[in-house]
């Protein structure tokens, strides 16, 4: 999508008297078009929806969020998640309703229990006590 | 959060204020991803689930899990139930709960029952793999449950001496070697779960899976008289799934040093 953006940035360039050197204000981040605009999502997902409710005893899901529209924070090689952290800051105080905040890393989740059957029918009751998010972003 | 809350009548609900849709296909795909890496799972496990043949007693560890998921709905749920045949968490069991990292309960593998050993002694034999125990884990408590129902008949009024075994070492043409873990006395007209402590026996056979043969109980009556599991109303693999004999174990991420058992 940034290439998009960028061929888009471009045209816009050209069109605009030449010398007038203006950033990119909050109106125009994700303004062409609010439908796609990066947000989050709150999504309960239901492990009988993903079919594993022949090994997953409980819970019967979990609560996800994840992040959907033009996020153009990829975090990749160059940008650890602290830096990503930091710019989606910096943007979304810029354009707060268009861009969330940043759940920026790392961020320890609750603990959870997780009870189900292992390969061999043993019950495997597990706690996972140090969640920590390993992806930065939106989600 | 894991997202599982509970209705008064103790079912699961879904995490109130998040949105239900079904998932799109890469959506399922990313979600099934995340959760085996959470889950430290390689891949997502096939059970061969069928009724009374692999029981490893589900709803005694779902009563687990809903204690450990809280307290206080745990103590709504033990109100509502009413059948005394259900293997509820003992307040020993809670306790090694809070420490536990992990809690497994075991299939028995043996699938037939040798009834009578070469010296027509009856005797029942039990097994359970506990070679794929995660590395570093180690057991702070583990137990042998089996249901015992109240004996009408000919022993209605006798007592037992029920013992239990692990075996040490098999003979093709004679009997095994036994260490004897406990005996206990019974009376004919008792009913309930019987638990054995075999945290030391658990430990040995974690760490040194060839010595694990299984453990055998045995059963006579006043008089000395050897006596079928079955007569002294000890529920076999052959009885209502929520009676039937398992074993569990508690483990904690290895800060436990055990020594090797002599």
């Amino acid at each position: 999508s940034t290439g998009g953006k960028r061929r888009q940035q471009n045209r816009n360039r050209s069109s605009q008297p030449r010398g007038a050197s203006r950033g990119l204000g909050p109106a125009d981040y994700n303004s062409s078009d609010q439908k796609t605009a990066c947000r989050r999502h709150e999504l309960y997902v239901s492990f009988r929806e993903l079919g594993w409710q022949d090994w997953i005893i409980a819970p019967e899901g979990y609560a996800a969020n994840y992040c959907d529209g033009e996020c153009s924070f990829p975090l990749n090689a160059h940008m650890n998640a602290t830096n990503h952290a930091i710019v989606q800051t910096l943007v979304h105080l810029m354009n707060p309703e268009n861009v969330p905040k940043p759940c920026c890393a790392p961020t320890k989740l609750h603990a959870i229990s997780v009870l189900y059957f292992d390969d061999n029918s043993n019950v495997i009751l597990k706690k996972y006590k140090n969640m920590v998010v390993r992806a930065c972003g939106c989600h | 959060a894991a997202g599982s809350h509970f209705s008064p009548d103790g079912t699961p609900e879904a995490h109130p204020g998040f949105v239900h849709r079904r998932l799109r296909t890469h959506e399922k795909r990313e979600m099934q991803k995340e959760i085996l890496s959470i889950l430290g799972l390689p891949h997502r496990p096939r059970p061969h689930l069928s009724h009374g043949k692999y029981n490893s007693a589900p709803l005694f560890m779902l009563d687990l899990y809903n204690t450990m998921s809280g307290e206080e709905k745990a103590d709504r749920l033990r109100s509502a139930r009413t059948t005394q045949s259900s293997p509820l968490a003992t307040f020993q069991e809670t306790a090694f709960l809070n420490d536990a990292d992990m809690v497994m309960s075991f299939v028995n593998l043996v699938e037939f029952d040798r009834e009578l050993s070469p010296q027509r002694r009856h005797h029942k034999e039990f097994k359970f793999n506990l070679s794929q125990i995660p590395e570093g884990e180690a057991v702070t408590a583990a137990e042998f449950r089996l249901y015992k129902e109240c004996v009408s008949g000919a022993f209605r009024n006798d007592s037992f001496l029920l013992r239990v075994y692990q075996v040490v070492k098999e003979h093709p043409d004679r009997e095994a070697d036994l260490f004897l873990l406990e005996s206990r006395r019974l009376w004919a007209t008792e009913e309930g779960w019987l638990e054995f402590d075999i945290t030391a026996t658990s430990n040995l056979w974690v760490m040194s899976p060839a010595h694990n043969l299984g453990l055998q109980v045995g059963v006579e009556t006043s008089s000395g008289q050897s006596i079928s599991c079955k007569e002294a109303g000890l529920i076999g693999r052959d009885g209502a799934l929520e009676k039937q004999p398992f074993m569990v174990a508690f483990f904690k991420v290895s800060e436990v040093h055990i020594r090797a058992a002599r």
